[in-house]
């Protein structure tokens, strides 16, 4: 799955998912990708978040949601994020997901349970790509 | 000594909990001195390059949406890690399908679609939903009549021969893993039947056709913990 999110110079926000979901999944089940506030979520005048994982069990929590609301309450991306992943590790320990939240400065941080995450960063400071890993 | 220490007491914590985290990553205090940024789940490098190119444009440069299609794009034409695009993720009768979803974050419209068949861009399909109707989410083969309506290419088969080895090496290890649960028979392929859990297992007696206690043939097919095989088969190249 990819989730992106993106700022442009006017300051807007979007968010997208595109993925060909869980491997051997039962004929006609969908898992977060498509569902706003789950895989993705922004909003232009708070920030933005992007998730991948366990589909299934994400979506049950609307994570993304959950990062942006935070942030519009005056939480920082790192804090937002962490908090977001908790609440599932809560209720699922052995959940596997992860995601990225960024605020409208540019601010960004990740968060995960139960895998190593990467997520990739461009702004208008970096030469090319960086790729940040989220280690346990 | 005596007195606490917060940042140890947040260490515990984030092992107790495996949990993991990055610290901020670089990013401005106040606005616009980044800007425009790409942020995507994992090294999908070629993506965020390719969404950078559209926002960075001279000018105002591109809008976030524009810029996100193009990075999801790219994406689903390199068939990133075998999770975005065709050709990846075969489900149990060995089909690929697609979901995508777009929002802009200043009028907060979304598009999306799900589980389509027989095309291939997703996340074009997911901006002609939110651009040319007042609905969010479309799904299944009218999400796809829709997407060739409105002018993508199809129908498309999505497979590859990829995802046809994967599926035929999971149908010969009797469709293990699965997303199933609470059905007979849980050790192979279809067609599957829901079965009754006794409240109280322990207490059962002798389970029919299998000779065993009902607790025995629940542990023996591993549905006392339902859970178990499905997180150990999320992983980098099987997710959402």
């Amino acid at each position: 799955t990819i989730s992106m999110a993106v700022v442009d110079k006017m300051g807007h926000i979007a968010v997208g998912t595109s993925t060909n979901g869980a491997t051997f999944k039962i004929p006609g089940r969908v898992g977060d990708g498509p569902i706003p506030g789950s895989s993705a979520y922004g909003d232009d005048e708070v920030g933005a978040c992007g998730a991948t994982g366990d589909g299934d069990i994400m979506m049950r929590f609307l994570p993304c949601y959950q990062v942006v609301e935070s942030m519009r309450l005056g939480m920082e991306p790192r804090d937002a994020a962490v908090d977001a992943i908790s609440r599932i590790a809560r209720k699922y320990p052995d959940f596997v997901g992860a995601l990225f939240a960024i605020n409208k400065k540019g601010v960004h941080a990740g968060a995960c349970h139960g895998w190593t995450f990467q997520y990739s960063v461009r702004n208008s400071s970096m030469q090319d790509v960086e790729v940040i890993t989220v280690t346990p | 000594m005596g007195r606490s220490n917060p940042g140890l007491l947040l260490g515990i914590v984030l092992l107790r909990f495996n949990w993991c985290l990055a610290v901020d990553g670089g990013g401005a205090e106040e606005g616009g001195g980044v800007f425009p940024v790409v942020v995507s789940t994992w090294p999908f490098r070629e993506a965020v390059r390719a969404a950078w190119d559209v926002v960075k444009a001279g000018g105002a440069g591109g809008s976030a949406v524009d810029a996100v299609v193009a990075g999801c794009s790219a994406c689903e034409e390199l068939r990133c890690d075998g999770t975005v695009g065709p050709g990846g993720s075969p489900d149990e009768d060995g089909e690929t399908t697609l979901d995508a979803l777009i929002m802009n974050g200043k009028t907060m419209e979304i598009g999306a679609v799900a589980a389509m068949r027989y095309v291939k861009d997703a996340i074009m399909a997911a901006k002609l939903v939110m651009e040319h109707t007042g609905h969010t989410l479309l799904v299944g083969e009218k999400a796809t009549s829709f997407a060739i309506s409105m002018g993508l290419t199809g129908p498309t088969n999505l497979s590859s021969p990829e995802s046809v080895a994967k599926w035929s090496k999971w149908r010969q290890n009797n469709c293990q893993p699965n997303f199933w649960k609470n059905v007979n028979p849980a050790g192979n392929c279809g067609p599957y039947h829901p079965i009754n859990i006794p409240k109280d297992p322990v207490k059962s007696a002798v389970w029919e056709n299998e000779g065993l206690t009902c607790q025995e043939w629940l542990k023996n097919d591993n549905l006392l913990e339902p859970t178990n095989s499905r997180f150990k088969s999320v992983n980098r190249h099987n997710h959402d």
